[in-house]
């Protein structure tokens, strides 16, 4: 199975961190230092890293999760220009579908690139969306399913994660952002994936917590977690975060949800868009 | 005594909360909302609010503290044009004193309103400065004192804090910014204020975490801290954070230090600069 996802954020948001959580292991290096301000050119302000990892569930299957990092996004003092590289990049997949779709001859070779979500990772401010957070979705909603994340989320009492998500939540109402809401046919669902998808719908936007540690418990048992002066904490623990749902969300639950609504919904409104002109 | 400080930092960084437990009372409070992006005019992405507090110290001496705080600083998507405001009004305290003391008559009650020391508020990232924390301390710096803070260091762990604060310093001297190092002059100094000068140099940038909340503890004492399912945390814990040294060279030990370099400093360069033409 081929799936990939996006993950956008400021540096330090702990998109790296997050990665490697997902995965279980080492994919991206976070020691590797982003571009220095002003080092080279001034003008490479967002570089598209790409990572691509097999995973195994625990029946056996598969899965190729190709990852697209963006480090630099967000970084520079003006951020105008960082979504044209990344519109052109959603935009070039879709072009690529496009242009095999009207060959005579196929490409037995020919490798799906279109991003099936897109994890966007917002500071938690307290003070719901900045413009920056505001724009992206606006731009890329309608191009890539958006499922917004709150990062570090251990830096949140429990009465600020509420609400921050609540802020944030009303922000995306207020500007009819088009995130990815867990969109399902209400006379085509079953009880269960209703419950399942309204349920999911009220956790948005996830709360994620990530590490690169991993800590033996004095009860022998391993677990990847971050350690303070003041206590330790289970990255796993669906208590403090949402990382394991949105884990199972996206590699197990709404894996095939969110590769079909790109190409029926966002694939579609996309080729009719280009082919008429 | 007249002392006035500004507070720098994007929203969520934890200013009005850092002003709150630097004054031990609700001065800001935090959860106003800033403004939504877009919601009037883009044109308006800084205000500075001004907020008065009146302190005494254990020995009875009052401090009327004047904090300037910075709601909107970083938070568009082009900052390019947030440090012309902050600056203007630096200038502007510096212009109203050239033009009095070129007075024949003075006013009287004449209000002094330079900016001793700017607290300049870092998001510990883990790749060290942004473009925006460059830019702010290169060219502020050389027109107010500017010390700078990592904020929310709750989100760190002890290691990370350790390497946040390297990262930062190797940048801020890579640049060359001029910050406020404790300066002092080499033949004219105790062995105690060397001493305490080099100390508080080597502790650059200053970790902090506010709060807004006090505890009971078991034991009965109070504290200013912040409670997560995983521990409790005291901001005035000096293991954990820098915030009780911070408040102490502040107010008590550097009070006078940063306002003899303001005047006898940065003034005078200023001066110089205006009247040379
Ligand atoms: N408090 C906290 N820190 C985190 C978390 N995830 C990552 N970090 C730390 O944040 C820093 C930046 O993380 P990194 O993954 O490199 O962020 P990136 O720049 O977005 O890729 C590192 O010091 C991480 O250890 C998290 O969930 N909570
Ligand atoms: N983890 C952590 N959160 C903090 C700290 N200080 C403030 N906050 C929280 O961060 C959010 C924004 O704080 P606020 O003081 O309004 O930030 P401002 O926008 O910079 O003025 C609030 O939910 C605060 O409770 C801190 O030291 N550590």
């Amino acid at each position: 199975i081929n799936f990939t996802i996006m993950v956008v954020g400021q540096s330090g948001s702990g998109r790296s961190t997050f990665i490697n959580t997902l995965c279980g292991q080492q994919v991206v290096d976070t020691s590797t230092s982003v571009l220095r301000p002003n080092d080279n050119s001034t003008a490479i302000d967002l570089q598209l890293r790409h990572e691509m990892v097999e995973l195994e569930d625990d029946d056996g299957v598969k899965i190729q999760l190709n990852i697209i990092d963006t480090p630099g996004f967000g970084d520079s003092l003006d951020n105008s220009s960082n979504f044209d590289i990344i519109k052109d990049y959603i935009c070039h997949q879709y072009d690529e579908i496009l242009l095999e779709e009207s060959r005579v001859r196929r490409n037995p070779r020919f490798k799906d690139g279109r991003i099936h979500c897109c994890l966007y990772f917002i500071q938690p401010s307290g003070h719901g969306l900045k413009e920056i957070d505001v724009e992206f979705m606006k731009q890329m909603g309608p191009l890539v399913n958006i499922i917004p994340v709150i990062c570090k989320a251990d830096s949140l009492t429990v009465e600020e994660l509420k609400f921050n998500k609540k802020l944030i939540m009303d922000d995306i109402n207020y500007y009819a952002l088009p995130i990815y809401n867990f969109p399902f046919e209400e006379d085509d669902i079953s009880d269960e994936d209703y419950q399942t998808n309204t349920y999911l719908r009220s956790l948005l936007p996830f709360s994620v917590i990530g590490s690169n540690d991993v800590y033996e418990l004095d009860n022998k048992t391993i677990i990847r977690g971050r350690k303070y002066p003041w206590g330790m904490l289970d990255v796993e623990d669906p208590n403090i975060s949402d990382f394991v749902i949105l884990r199972n969300t996206l590699l197990i639950s709404h894996l095939n949800d969110l590769k079909e609504y790109t190409h029926e919904i966002l694939y579609e409104r996309y080729r009719t868009e280009t082919l008429s002109g």
